[in-house]
């Protein structure tokens, strides 16, 4: 599973 | 972007918008928590950090700043313009017993040990946590105006949007972020007793008042 943080949420 | 995460992020705008013009058009501040308001600044502040770090999306931008915005224009409305109204006496929850164990929390459990890093981390903690000064200022009166209760309403609905949109995105994209799964549950759990009041009694008209 990808876990790479990508913070695209708010 | 799928139709629970944009739910959610309308819901969440609704709710900040509810919020300032609740306070501007009756040019009071009665039963709102100034404590929560103070959290959530914390939240988007530290949250929002990456504003000037990364760019993700135009709506993406707006959405940090109307939250980051509005969130101190309440602030500003309670803590100055409309100060008179504010209720202190109700407002009496500590922050400092979430402000400790969410800044130490995020110390320990974080995805990488960085500042901005830390920082998210930490405002995904508070988040969950920061609606409690308001909901214990609504026990401790036993009541809401029906207009808090909208606002409540779709600020603890966001979240819960938010929780079909990572399931949704664990099988569509294979992306799940835990920290704010977990906390993303702790606080939409944090709302249920109030779901329930506001579905049985405000939706039916009724002011939203606690059993004695």
């Amino acid at each position: 599973k990808n876990t790479i943080i990508v913070k695209d949420e708010l | 972007m799928n139709i629970f995460r944009l739910s959610g992020d309308l819901s969440h705008l609704l709710a900040v918008i509810i919020l300032v013009l609740k306070i501007w058009t009756t040019r009071s501040c009665a039963g709102i928590s100034g404590k929560s308001q103070i959290l959530f600044a914390i939240v988007y502040v530290t949250r929002y950090l990456d504003l000037v770090t990364t760019f993700v999306s135009v709506y993406n931008t707006s959405m940090k700043v109307i939250f980051i915005g509005a969130s101190f224009a309440t602030i500003y409305l309670m803590y100055s313009k409309f100060k008179a109204t504010y209720d202190h006496n109700h407002d009496s929850f500590r922050i400092e017993f979430l402000l400790a164990p969410t800044v130490i929390l995020a110390l320990l459990i974080n995805q990488k040990f960085t500042v901005l890093e830390v920082l998210w981390t930490f405002s995904i903690y508070l988040e969950s946590v920061a609606i409690l000064p308001q909901l214990f200022m609504v026990s401790k009166t036993g009541e809401a105006e029906s207009i808090t209760s909208h606002y409540l309403f779709a600020l603890g609905s966001y979240r819960g949007l938010y929780l079909l949109n990572w399931i949704y995105r664990y099988y569509a994209e294979d992306h799940y972020e835990l920290i704010a799964i977990v906390s993303g549950i702790v606080q939409t759990v944090l709302y249920c007793d109030f779901f329930y009041l506001y579905i049985t009694k405000v939706l039916k008209g009724k002011k939203l008042q606690l059993p004695a």
